[in-house]
């Protein structure tokens, strides 16, 4: 079933945060969102930010995405 | 703190700078400077100085650029990404860039340039982002006045190059709180639209039913015109109102904004002059009083009226049997009132008159 548009906004946002600041890998791995790779960032970035590690795109996790904040990744490179 | 990976570094603790352009939202003046209290920021800490090169290849090129500015690493426009900087090296090493589609001010009107700057030179010096909170390091932005080193960036900027021969007494701002603490006091703890707010140091917790993991964040990043440190707090519901004690004044919040008129003083609610301090606060929905603590006393305010009831103060100590004579934070739930003092936590019931269960503070937060 295709997501509602904001939830699809959601993720698309989610994918550009986590490719830009944890390295998540570019390209196509099906369906971004429940990749093994998507919620292995999640979790690191709800880590870094001492979040509940669900490996889910929840509220609060969307919420520090859309803080304003520097642009350097979260983890070295 | 986290460094970069392999500690990347300057060789030199003469470090040049430049300033390749600016940004129209402030005064040229008003840059450099917010520049250079910055670069002091780190220099107060470290054997580092900083010289401002006027042209040519400096090792810290600074300038502001909007989308893709020159390094294949574009900005977003308005918010979002406020700035970056590369680690020491050669090159872009070092370069500190800032979005110009942000608006850049001295104050907390809009994202200030001399904190977002002295965050970003942490980079441009080896300091990658820090998980603590209150950290300069830390990759969120918020407005604070004030020391913004921490204790964390210090420890970080130290050990790659190790403190300043002649430091001056640099008082950093403590760590963040650690909830899981055994040790751990409350300062305040309120209602708010049905969580639970916890205030500890700069910081305050919010704990939700449907969410299992308590979250931490700056007093100042949600509230800019509360002070640092909170004394009491409690939530009238039936005006929506959450009312801060600290030191001799109070605010009235209304979610996130303060209503007008605040803050005022305490003993505009009938308080004597004498006290200085609200210790405790919490309104008790059976009755629709507010009992008031401090010191070993306290008083009842009646938020129909407007007036603090008669016959008051009268001693916890009395009133409360069992309990300790002070209190930092007060909650009531459902006929319980959970008193907080130091690491030990008082469940008492209202109805039956005594302390029912005794836990530490801290338990509240599941560790």
């Amino acid at each position: 079933v295709p997501l509602p548009s904001e939830d699809k906004d959601n993720w698309l946002q989610a994918e550009k945060y986590l490719r830009r600041f944890y390295g998540l890998p570019a390209g196509l791995q099906g369906r971004q969102e429940t990749s093994g790779a998507f919620r292995t960032k999640i979790m690191e970035m709800q880590s870094f930010f001492k979040l509940k590690l669900t490996g889910n795109l929840d509220d609060n996790t969307l919420e520090f995405m859309k803080l304003p904040r520097c642009g350097v990744p979260d983890v070295g490179e | 703190y986290n460094h970069f990976p392999r500690h990347l570094k300057w060789q030199n603790n003469n470090v040049t700078f430049r300033i390749v352009n600016y940004t129209p939202d402030l005064k040229k003046s008003d840059v450099d400077r917010a520049i250079r209290n910055a670069l002091n920021v780190w220099s107060s800490v470290t054997p580092l100085t900083f010289k401002k090169l006027h042209n040519g290849i400096a090792d810290i090129m600074i300038s502001f650029g909007s989308k893709e500015h020159g390094d294949y690493n574009p900005f977003d426009g308005p918010n979002g990404l406020l700035a970056h900087a590369y680690p020491p090296g050669q090159g872009i090493g070092g370069d500190t860039h800032f979005d110009e589609d942000e608006l850049w001010t001295k104050d907390s009107s809009a994202y200030n340039l001399f904190i977002v700057a002295a965050h970003e030179l942490g980079h441009a010096l080896g300091m990658s982002h820090s998980t603590d909170a209150g950290a300069l390091m830390y990759p969120i932005y918020s407005y604070s006045t004030g020391q913004v080193l921490a204790e964390d960036d210090i420890e970080g900027i130290q050990a790659l190059y190790g403190p300043n021969p002649d430091q001056k007494k640099v008082k950093p701002k403590p760590d963040a709180p650690d909830k899981c603490d055994p040790m751990l006091s409350f300062d305040a703890a309120t209602e708010l639209r049905g969580e639970t707010i916890i205030f500890k140091d700069r910081f305050y917790w919010r704990l939700h039913p449907q969410m299992p993991e308590p979250e931490q964040t700056l007093i100042k990043s949600t509230w800019p015109s509360l002070p640092n440190k909170v004394d009491a707090a409690y939530e009238n519901p039936q005006k929506d109102q959450v009312i801060i004690f600290s030191g001799i004044r109070m605010w009235a919040l209304n979610g996130y904004s303060l209503v007008d008129g605040y803050p005022k003083y305490i003993h505009k609610l009938g308080l004597p002059k004498t006290v200085r301090k609200v210790d405790a606060a919490v309104y008790i929905r059976d009755t629709g009083k507010t009992l008031l603590f401090s010191d070993e006393e306290y008083w009842s305010y009646d938020e129909a009226t407007g007036t603090m009831e008669s016959g008051y103060p009268r001693t916890i100590e009395d009133d409360f049997p069992g309990m300790d004579d002070e209190v930092d934070a007060a909650v009531y739930h459902y006929g319980y009132l959970n008193f907080f003092h130091d690491h030990v936590q008082y469940e008492y019931s209202y109805t039956s008159k005594k302390v029912i269960h005794i836990m530490r503070t801290n338990s509240i937060f599941n560790c």
